[in-house]
């Protein structure tokens, strides 16, 4: 009964699709990723186009860190010491992470925590 | 997040997914929004990964991320993944990793692997549920026979629970959010019993991507952590993806 708070919660909708009004922000856009090239090479297109958003995003996580932690010894953490791990991981991955590294412009450790989010994020 | 695999009366399977990230990692009082979750949408991309120039799976994913959240191998099987939570969680993974004990996975590592190099429902079953992860978590996994879908419930070690699409017994679809299925949701954090409750007045007649995407369109199963809604269809190999808004009044989880 927690659950059921109008207007936070409501009705079962219908005729949501096709898509729009104000719960669609828009469509998304298509990518090939060429399991043929070599792993760096992989992600050059999607990140080329998207590398201003991947920026924006993995600078709002360090805002954020440093709201933790204000000395910036958190991020520096990160970027001393998550390159030394980048290579602790299977490949392709590891080449894949180094390669998205290299197009962004990206820290390599910052590159790797956005990767291993999900594990980091059960602290 | 929300994922769920459902049966129609004809046995077409279809499968959609609400990929919900953010929470209290920044709360944006003007806006009523949390930041990454907003910082997300626009590295929303959907991909179509290739070999020999043929399609080896599809994907929706946020660009940058090397793993898979979310994918389609074409008339073989459909996958998502849900988080789950323990307190055997995935910073043990990383001390272990950290020290040397390297006989884990990634848990997005391992999905982006079955979705590349499995080649059925069954061996994409048996490697979710047996290969050790770093991280607890729900794979909720699709295939292309009647009766082909299923909600995998990890721990790190373990396969804990397998529940699958059972017509017989008149489960005509698996739904999953971020709780076990055995055990009630966290009662501030109840999507489940809304988005069941969707299902059931949708009925298995009507059920197709379009009102499983009116299910996922529902608040609070749609919320302020809401970055993209995929709907997907093995049979057609389709994949379909958009990113989505939740406008106030919206429930931040």
């Amino acid at each position: 009964t927690t659950q059921f708070i109008p207007p936070y919660t409501e009705e079962c909708r219908t005729g949501m699709y096709p898509p729009n009004g104000p719960t669609f922000r828009g469509a998304v856009s298509w990518y090939t990723v060429d399991l043929d090239l070599p792993p760096s090479k992989r992600w050059t297109a999607v990140i080329t186009d998207k590398k201003t958003d991947l920026i924006e995003m993995i600078q709002a996580i360090k805002d954020l860190a440093n709201a933790f932690v204000p000395s910036g010894k958190l991020i520096e953490l990160v970027d001393i010491m998550l390159p030394l791990m980048v290579d602790t991981l299977p490949n392709p991955f590891s080449d894949e992470i180094k390669g998205i590294a290299a197009v962004s412009g990206i820290p390599l450790g910052e590159v790797v925590l956005f990767n291993i989010f999900y594990e980091v994020f059960t602290v | 997040c929300t994922s769920v695999v459902a049966e129609d009366n004809k046995g077409n399977l279809v499968h959609g997914r609400n990929l919900d990230f953010g929470l209290f990692m920044g709360w944006d009082v003007k806006n009523k929004s949390w930041i990454i979750s907003e910082k997300l949408k626009p590295l929303v991309v959907n991909l179509d990964f290739k070999r020999n120039n043929q399609t080896v799976f599809k994907s929706t994913n946020f660009a940058g991320y090397v793993g898979m959240l979310t994918g389609i191998k074409p008339h073989i099987f459909t996958l998502t993944m849900n988080e789950r939570f323990s307190l055997d969680g995935g910073y043990i993974g990383i001390l272990e990793w950290i020290l040397g004990q390297r006989d884990g996975m990634w848990m997005s590592f391992l999905t982006r692997s079955v979705l590349e190099n499995a080649n059925s429902y069954e061996e994409a079953k048996t490697r979710l549920a047996q290969t050790k992860l770093l991280a607890p978590a729900y794979f909720i996994l699709g295939g292309n026979q009647t009766g082909q879908g299923c909600i995998i419930t990890r721990s790190r070690l373990l396969s804990i629970d397998i529940l699958e699409i059972d017509l017989k017994l008149g489960r005509w679809y698996v739904l999953e959010t971020n709780y076990d299925h055995w055990k009630e949701p966290f009662f501030l954090d109840d999507r489940r019993t809304p988005a069941k409750k969707c299902m059931n007045q949708t009925t298995q007649t009507n059920i197709s991507l379009k009102t499983i995407y009116d299910v996922l369109s529902t608040k609070p199963v749609l919320n302020k952590l809401t970055t993209y809604t995929t709907l997907m269809q093995v049979s057609e190999g389709s994949l379909e993806s958009y990113i989505r808004d939740c406008p106030n009044p919206c429930m931040p989880w």
